[in-house]
């Protein structure tokens, strides 16, 4: 299940919409200190099913929404959606049989949220599934944020154990 | 479970006996438990880079750190590899030559996994097959640019505001 | 003492009024007290990096953060200087135009305190009066060598076994 | 008080007597990863009279001493000199009139120690004293190690309170 695009809207820095394309297997990003790359990562933890807003470095769910700038109010709405590739079929379930997958996620101001696969809409858990051994469930090793490095040095030996006992 | 959290462990020291002697150029590395019952105990890592002779993880340099945490996450995400794996500025502390063995490391996993990173490091970016751009030409507001690995290293430093 | 931690509180702030926008070219930053009794609450930073809204700074980006941290702990150095200060790789997680502001204000503040700093980062080693570089030729054992920028360039990666 | 030189010897990696030079107001120090430019740091701390193994990455106090590589034995002795410039007169007490001090601590593995003044044997509270009043007591800000800036971004509010007493 390669991972083709990714499009994000009222997402974080990413206000306007926005499509992420990546052809290669090894895809880098660059730019300025503060100027969106890590909101990339939290995008694609956030559509997979990311529930705690710790994990992407707010206090509430609705701080991933766009919540203006200098030269902008903020907006309504934030939506993430991931397309893969999946003509090898390695998708679980319902899906095996879908050459390309669009995961996506929405959240409006109001608390009005939703997951959808393909267009359907969907339950957290349908998304969760797709990913069932393929590595991505949620505390899988395949996203590793700014920090988690020096985390994983500072744990103290009970911290260690549960990282590996969440792997297990 | 006591079995599969003890197969678990044994798996993750397995990689970790590859992993960390091939970032580091050599030396070991092992998780140890702290006590007798794996599902009291508590686990501890210790690795010893190529001629030193440390016990504790503490003593090592902060890049030593970096890299010998590095090689356990390698380690956890090889007991079930998902397709793709996002890293984001893991390379910060290292220097050249281990930023090098690195993206040795990375270019072997990108045959069967796709790999996307953040990083500020030439040396890693230009081991990448696409670069992406982040910019902020307006105060707060991201745009996505294809970059050339020169452009890429101007625009890292481009004054975002 | 209430009146010495609140005298204190305010002394930092002023300096953080002063260093943060020199570090960040704009914005502003603040330490508040998350209740009423000084002596019993807690401190937090608020800090807004030039055309940001946020309010809390754990939305801030890696390089946002160690910025505003580092404009905390010169400010809180500024209660009392020492003759000297040590950095060790504190602007790691720079760009190069954070790194030219950082530096410029070592440059201020060495007219009267004298600066040892670690760094991988060439900006930082250009406005270096004197280098000193550390090599290990020999397994685990450190030796000292004066270089100049470009020894000091190659210096920093030279394999060290 | 211009810090004018160090000198280690079976300090950490610094097995073999070593002095540095610092006649500039702005040293950069340089190096791969691992090569002992930390434990520079850490020595300085160690003369300065930190009490804390944890402060200087150890577990115990010995820990600072040498303990061996591929191609060499431990040694049985760290010791670690700092040499001021004070032509200005700015030592604390009975020091003040000395054109140079030189602030020296000494381990043995076997628990022997001790800390000297000008060579003269002197208490851990007489190394303090010199810089009452300089900026450099116990917990000031004039030594940023590696990894203090992030504890400070993760700092509970409790915990910076405590930064804050601690400058006051
Ligand atoms: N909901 C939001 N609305 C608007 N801006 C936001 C929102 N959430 C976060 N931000 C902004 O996003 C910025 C952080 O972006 P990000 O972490 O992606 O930077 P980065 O490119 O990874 O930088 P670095 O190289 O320093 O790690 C912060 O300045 C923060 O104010
Ligand atoms: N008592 C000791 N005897 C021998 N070696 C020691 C001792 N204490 C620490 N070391 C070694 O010192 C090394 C760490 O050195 P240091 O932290 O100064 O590196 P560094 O130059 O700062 O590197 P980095 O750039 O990665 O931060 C470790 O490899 C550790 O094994
Ligand atoms: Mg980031
Ligand atoms: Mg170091």
């Amino acid at each position: 299940m390669r991972l083709t695009q990714i499009k994000l809207a009222g997402f974080k820095t990413f206000v306007d919409p926005t499509t992420i394309h990546f052809p290669g297997q090894r895809v880098g990003v660059v730019g300025p200190n503060g100027c969106g790359k890590s909101n990339v990562i939290d995008a694609m933890r956030w559509v997979l099913g990311e529930s705690s807003a710790r994990q992407l470095r707010g206090e509430s769910m609705q701080d991933v929404i766009f919540n203006g700038s200098g030269t902008r109010k903020p907006v309504g709405r934030a939506s993430v959606e991931l397309i893969f590739d999946n003509s090898l079929g390695k998708a679980a379930g319902q899906w095996s049989q879908y050459a390309e997958i669009a995961v996506k996620r929405v959240l409006h101001r109001n608390g009005e949220s939703g997951y959808y696969i393909n267009n359907l809409h969907v339950r957290r858990k349908d998304i969760t599934d797709i990913f069932l051994g393929t590595g991505l469930g949620a505390r899988a090793y395949a996203i590793i944020e700014q920090g988690m490095i020096s985390r994983i040095i500072e744990a103290r030996p009970e911290e260690l154990r549960v990282f590996l006992e969440e792997a297990a | 479970t006591r079995e599969r959290l003890q197969a678990t462990f044994d798996l993750v020291n397995q990689h970790l006996s590859v992993l960390f002697p091939t970032l580091f150029g050599g030396g070991q590395a092992q998780l140890v438990m702290t006590g007798e019952e794996i599902l009291d105990a508590g686990v501890q890592m210790t690795a010893q880079p190529p001629g030193k002779k440390n016990s504790s993880i503490h003593l090592l340099s902060g890049g030593e750190k970096a890299l010998t945490a590095l090689s356990l996450v390698f380690s956890l995400f090889q007991l079930n590899p998902a397709p793709f794996c996002l890293l984001d500025e893991v390379d910060a502390p290292l220097d050249d030559s281990n930023t090098e063995r690195f993206c040795e490391l990375v270019k072997k996993m990108s045959l069967h996994t796709q790999f996307i990173y953040i990083s500020h490091n030439k040396i890693t970016m230009e081991m990448a097959e696409q670069l992406v751009g982040v910019t902020m030409q307006e105060q707060g507001v991201s745009r996505i640019v294809a970059v050339d690995i020169e452009e890429a290293m101007r625009l890292k430093d481009a004054i975002p505001v």
